[in-house]
């Protein structure tokens, strides 16, 4: 799984 | 998520959804430019490539596509729309941003968070956003025109960017490990663009309000 926090913003 | 956060996208949305309803209500977009519309079109169609492999929240894959269909029917109806497309003003919107795409990716290529496919449009896509308001200054400092850039187009896209850079702020103190300094390096640049957009603005607006005084 992606540990880095993924692109979650717009 | 937070407030910051998602009244930015709302208000970013608005400001989308003013434009596209100004240009088909009064069938007209003179004094808009369409490079710049297009390069946000390319903003988004770049940095969503995630769309079908990574799913975070049903609101970030809504978001998504509404902001990819909205800023495609905008340049569809500059481009296709019979009325709308003979009020373009072709010969003031001449900024050769394909440099600008040029540029971007170039910068993106070096300055990444990954040598990947997706980070590499990701870092594009935040660049070219940061730019891509420049044909829209030149078109506005040649033309002086501001009939279809409505002041709530202006507000709303300011407050997207203030409500971005306090979201910013506010996840930098809240959480451990954040660190976008991609997008917060490239959105002070945006918002400097933005605030010289604004301050072009205001004249064409202070002078149109000039010339329309009674004589």
């Amino acid at each position: 799984a992606k540990d880095e926090v993924t692109k979650d913003e717009l | 998520m937070n407030i910051f956060r998602f009244a930015g996208d709302m208000t970013h949305l608005i400001s989308i959804l003013v434009l596209l309803l100004k240009i088909y209500a009064t069938k007209s977009c003179s004094g808009i430019s369409l490079k710049t519309q297009e390069l946000y079109a390319l903003v988004f169609l770049t940095r969503y490539l995630d769309l079908f492999t990574d799913f975070i929240s049903v609101y970030n894959t809504v978001m998504k596509l509404v902001f990819i269909a909205s800023s495609l029917a905008i340049v569809w109806c500059m481009r296709m729309h019979g009325l709308v497309k003979r009020s373009y003003d072709k010969e003031l919107d001449t900024f050769r941003h394909y440099l600008l795409v040029a540029g971007c990716f170039a910068l993106a290529v070096l300055v990444n968070e990954k040598f990947t496919f997706q980070e590499i449009f990701w870092a594009f896509s935040i660049y070219l956003e940061a730019v891509a308001i420049l044909p829209q200054l030149v078109l506005l400092q040649r033309s002086g025109n501001v009939d279809n850039l409505t002041g709530q187009y202006i507000f709303f896209l300011g407050a997207y960017r203030a409500l971005y850079l306090l979201n910013w702020i506010y996840r930098y103190f809240t959480e451990v490990r954040f660190s976008r300094w991609i997008a917060c390096v490239s959105g002070i640049v945006q918002t400097g663009l933005y605030a010289d957009f604004f301050y072009y603005y205001f004249l064409s607006w202070k002078n149109n309000a000039k010339l329309q005084l009674p004589a």
